[in-house]
């Protein structure tokens, strides 16, 4: 793997969105995922609909909570993901309301990734934004700079947020992940949280996951 | 003091150091005097605290008051003390048998609270007020507090609510800080839009413990970078 990358400055990443007062941040991991995807594989970057996921992907529980896995395969089942701005996000739960006719985008597969973080350091480089869950432990106060917390209070084994990979680096020869959140631009570093890499901290590589477009 | 419960000194009552607590009481107390001549050290007086287990590691949550020795050399201390009494919280992280010492605080005891007049910010932080905080502490919460309304727009529906709100921001501040001498990367903790919420609030609103709770669809395996 490259000493390190950002899919941010090659064109793969939609700007920072914000989930609002809802648990919908498995949407938001997926829909960014895809975003990427979609990208690398058919060279255009779309901003996607994480409205249709909480509306019609009846595995999940939109602002209750959802699996990424579950995601891709309700992407699938439903035939697409419509635009953002053809599907806009409303932060609750409506009636479905996706049309197959306007959905822009497909995906054929998705797949989980590595454990080994050098690994899904390879995968990312080369693939492109990965979808991930963590343990959000002390993400309420987070300002800015490289989090890790210690391994006891932050363990990978209580995973309670979903969040994208976009890129990777050193700070001052610290390791981290850039990981795009989405509770809005006014929290943490315009939006995005840095994370140990190297350490499995918070659990970042116990889910990572990414959709396939053929 | 009440008797130590086994395995967990939790919520002691004052007086002698418990056994449990006798370890990490005397590490904070050779921090504090790290440094000072023979005849300058503090002295250990009554101890109160808990203890959290984790894993390999244990948190120390200590609140004791140490005896500063007279001072009578006025190259050290302007004014002759006779004695002082302070009060001081310290946390200690035992890993391993290992001590680090992560807070400190101390100021002079209190000895009765003082009522400045401001409600809002009495009733609203009881058990700060009562805590050997010192009064600008409560005037310095309070004017980051309305930064923090300010900035992210919050409004309150009543003036309890506002109340209710600036407490749990209080505390949240001091967790921050807590979170801040427990990471051991370059992040900073502090004032976010989420800095009103409790834990509770903010767990139930904005995390996803389905993550942890439910297996989801299994997906193969992709193939490694460069796997032939």
């Amino acid at each position: 793997a490259p000493p390190e990358w950002d899919w941010r400055k090659n064109g793969a990443v939609t700007k920072v969105k914000d989930q609002g007062m809802c648990g919908s941040c498995w949407a938001f991991s997926v829909t960014g995922n895809v975003e990427g995807q979609w990208f690398l594989n058919r060279g255009t970057l779309l901003s996607l609909s994480e409205q249709e996921l909480l509306d019609c992907d009846k595995m999940d529980k939109a602002c209750m909570g959802g699996l990424p896995s579950n995601a891709y395969s309700a992407i699938k089942n439903l035939g697409g993901l419509e635009t953002e701005d053809d599907y806009s996000y409303q932060g609750h739960m409506q009636a479905c309301n996706f049309s197959a006719e306007k959905a822009k985008v497909y995906i054929n597969d998705s797949v989980e990734l590595s454990q080994n973080e050098q690994k899904l350091a390879a995968w990312l480089a080369k693939k492109g934004p990965i979808s991930v869950a963590i343990n959000a432990f002390g993400m309420q106060f987070y300002r800015h700079g490289i989090a890790h917390p210690l391994r006891p209070l932050c363990s990978p084994w209580l995973i309670d947020h979903a969040v994208l990979i976009v890129g990777y680096g050193n700070r001052s020869e610290v390791p981290f992940w850039a990981i795009k959140n989405s509770w809005g631009t006014d929290w943490g570093e315009k939006g995005y949280y840095y994370l140990h890499r190297g350490s499995g901290s918070c659990g970042v590589n116990t889910m990572a996951s990414s959709a396939v477009v053929n | 003091p009440a008797p130590a419960q086994s395995g967990a000194a939790d919520a002691q009552g004052w007086g002698p150091p418990p056994p449990e607590l006798l370890g990490p009481a005397r590490f904070a107390l050779e921090m504090y005097n790290r440094g000072r001549a023979a005849g300058t050290r503090a002295v250990l007086g009554a101890v109160r605290g808990r203890v959290r287990r984790a894993g390999h590691g244990s948190l120390y949550s200590l609140e004791a008051t140490l005896e500063e020795p007279p001072c009578n050399d006025p190259t050290v201390c302007q004014l002759p003390v006779s004695r002082k009494t302070l009060l001081c919280s310290f946390e200690v992280l035992d890993e391993l048998g290992k001590h680090m010492l992560l807070r400190r605080d101390c100021g002079p005891v209190v000895t009765k609270v003082t009522d400045d007049g401001n409600e809002a910010l009495n009733s609203g932080l009881p058990l700060l007020t009562k805590d050997p905080l010192s009064q600008d502490f409560s005037v310095k919460m309070a004017s980051i507090f309305k930064n923090f309304v300010t900035t992210y727009n919050r409004t309150y529906q009543t003036k309890e609510e506002a109340q209710w709100r600036l407490s749990v921001f209080a505390s949240n501040m001091v967790r921050a800080q807590k979170i801040q001498a427990l990471d051991h990367g370059t992040a900073q903790y502090g004032v976010t839009k989420f800095s009103d919420l409790t834990e509770e609030e903010f767990r139930t609103i904005y995390l996803n413990p389905l993550l942890r709770e439910v297996p989801g669809k299994k997906m193969h395996l992709a193939k490694s970078i460069g796997d032939p």
